[in-house]
């Protein structure tokens, strides 16, 4: 997950 | 599959191709308005005489944005969703570059072969300061022939969630969730183009271009090792993360 901290931020954001 | 009727098969391609029109970095309309200018001489000098780590930064800034794009896209589909977060990121890492390679040929201009970039169209000559010609070359050569393909929207949003969804990535944990994923685009993407009465062959085409486009992918990554290993500095302080997260 820290790894890839960008891409699973912007998966879990609702999408807008 | 007699196990996915034609309704689902319809639905599923019309999700894609909501997800797909919804997340394109520039709208149909947008693009039919769009004055396709192609960049002046004096443009593509100013491009080709940057330093070579500026050019190369100035493309992981588009390439990124572009991908998030793509994240989006990927997000707007119900079956992307429902895969677990490790499938979900090993399929953007493999895959979103090549979505963004497929959805090139909406910018392209097959007829000057230039690209939108930046604001304008370019040519191949004015990546010239990123060191990797052939790279570039193939890039160009790929939208051409994607192009050539006259893909409908709605034909270019299966396509690139059949490579989304490819299930021989490796580390996938659900293997078996993604192959059906993409079985089943791959019968919309069939469907559709039966109902679209298109020729046998382009399906054939289609599928030789998945190969094209890891190979593309592969190159660059090659790239971006050779470069990183002159500019690693560069590379750690001015690429955006979201790149050195997906290639690093």
């Amino acid at each position: 997950k820290e790894k890839h901290k960008i891409l699973h931020q912007l998966l879990q954001n609702s999408t807008s | 599959s007699p196990t996915v009727s034609m309704a689902e098969l319809d639905h599923l391609a019309h999700i894609i191709s909501k997800s797909h029109l919804e997340t394109c970095q520039h709208l149909r309309e947008e693009l039919q308005q769009m004055n396709w200018q192609n960049l002046l001489q004096d443009e593509v000098e100013s491009y080709q005489s940057k330093p070579r780590e500026v050019m190369w930064q100035l493309c992981a800034v588009k390439i990124t944005e572009a991908i998030q794009y793509v994240v989006e896209f990927a997000k707007r589909i119900d079956g992307f969703m429902d895969l677990c977060q490790n499938d979900q990121i090993v399929l953007l890492k493999a895959g979103s570059l090549e979505v963004v390679f497929i959805r090139m040929c909406r910018v392209f201009d097959s007829q000057n072969n230039t690209v939108y970039f930046d604001g304008k169209f370019a040519g191949p000559d004015a990546f010239k300061a990123l060191g990797c010609d052939d790279l570039i070359t193939s890039v160009f050569d790929f939208a051409k022939s994607m192009c050539l393909l006259h893909l409908t929207e709605e034909e270019l949003a299966l396509f690139s969630a059949f490579v989304l969804f490819s299930a021989d990535r490796s580390w996938l944990q659900e293997k078996l969730q993604v192959e059906k994923m993409q079985q089943r685009t791959h019968l919309a993407l069939q469907h559709i183009l039966q109902k679209n009465q298109r020729e046998d062959g382009v399906l054939n085409k289609l599928r030789c271009k998945v190969s094209a486009l890891r190979s593309l992918c592969n190159r660059h990554t090659e790239k971006l090792s050779a470069f990183r290993a002159i500019y690693p500095d560069v590379i750690r302080t001015h690429f955006p993360p979201l790149y050195k997260e997906l290639f690093g």
